[in-house]
């Protein structure tokens, strides 16, 4: 039996992508490869992330998205979340509250049997890890993609330079280490092994930066001829994308 | 031209 309660509705509606959530002692987890087998996805919910979590063994929800997010769309962002799935499910029930009001609203939703792949991600050794807010890596990347299709991304000893170049012409904006005593979340971190010259698909960037309103700040993990690690650190967990750099074959 | 690599070059099924 699984039974996963949210305190806030919210944080669910925002992490939604289509597959398989895989339900552990530990979490939730989710993992999903866009259409073009490019873009990897990987969600970790933790467990501590919700105010109450039971999962007596392992267990496979396959969720048509699109219908789970009708069924979100019912709840209020204020009201609680739980998920409830017996060992071996054909539907999951999601129940939402309203504990000020004594509301209680409940769904059923079937599930699916969903094939997919699940992809071993070993750790990695990189070039270059820069932490920086990650509104500051949305905009970087919505302004640059208006003059190219390619981001190239260069690091050299504490200088991180976004570069793109197209017909219209080119652009680019520069990064430094910088530490902000007061607010921690607003600094700018490079760590440098060796120097880093890279181009990525601004395609994928913006489906990257669409996790931006989960984190304060995007860690980005870079070496040559290896995906990147872009990461959104969750108060328990993280939402991770994996997206290689393009380079000639 | 630099061309972009599907991720399952990287990354194997379990």
């Amino acid at each position: 039996m699984l039974e996963a309660k949210f305190d806030e509705a919210s944080l669910f509606k925002k992490v939604i992508q289509l597959c398989n959530f895989n339900c552990t002692e530990h979490g939730i987890t989710v993992q999903a490869v866009d259409d073009s087998r490019v873009l990897l996805v990987s969600l970790l919910v933790g467990e501590d992330a919700f105010s109450s979590y039971r999962c007596d063994r392992n267990i496979t929800l396959g969720v048509d998205l699109a219908s789970l997010a009708k069924v979100l769309k019912c709840g209020n962002n204020s009201d609680s979340l739980t998920l409830i799935a017996e060992d071996t499910p054909d539907s999951v029930l999601v129940v939402f509250e309203d504990t000020e009001k004594d509301r209680i609203s409940e769904y059923s939703l079937k599930l699916m049997d969903i094939e997919s792949d699940f992809l071993n991600i070993d750790d990695m050794d990189y070039d270059s890890v820069i932490t920086q807010p990650a509104t500051d890596f949305q905009k970087i990347c919505r302004d640059l993609s208006q003059l190219s299709d390619s981001l190239n991304v260069l690091v050299t000893k504490d200088t991180v330079k976004f570069v793109a170049t197209g017909d219209i012409g080119s652009g680019s904006v520069i990064v430094k280490p910088f530490t902000d005593l007061d607010k921690s979340e607003n600094s700018v971190r490079v760590e440098l092994n060796k120097a880093v010259n890279l181009t990525f698909g601004l395609k994928y960037l913006l489906d990257i930066i669409k996790g931006t309103s989960l984190s304060q700040s995007i860690t980005i993990k870079l070496a040559d001829k290896t995906p990147a690690l872009f990461e959104f650190k969750l108060s328990s967990g993280y939402l991770r994308f994996y997206l290689a750099p393009k380079f000639d074959e | 031209s630099k061309g972009q690599p599907s991720i399952s070059r990287f990354f194997k099924s379990s």
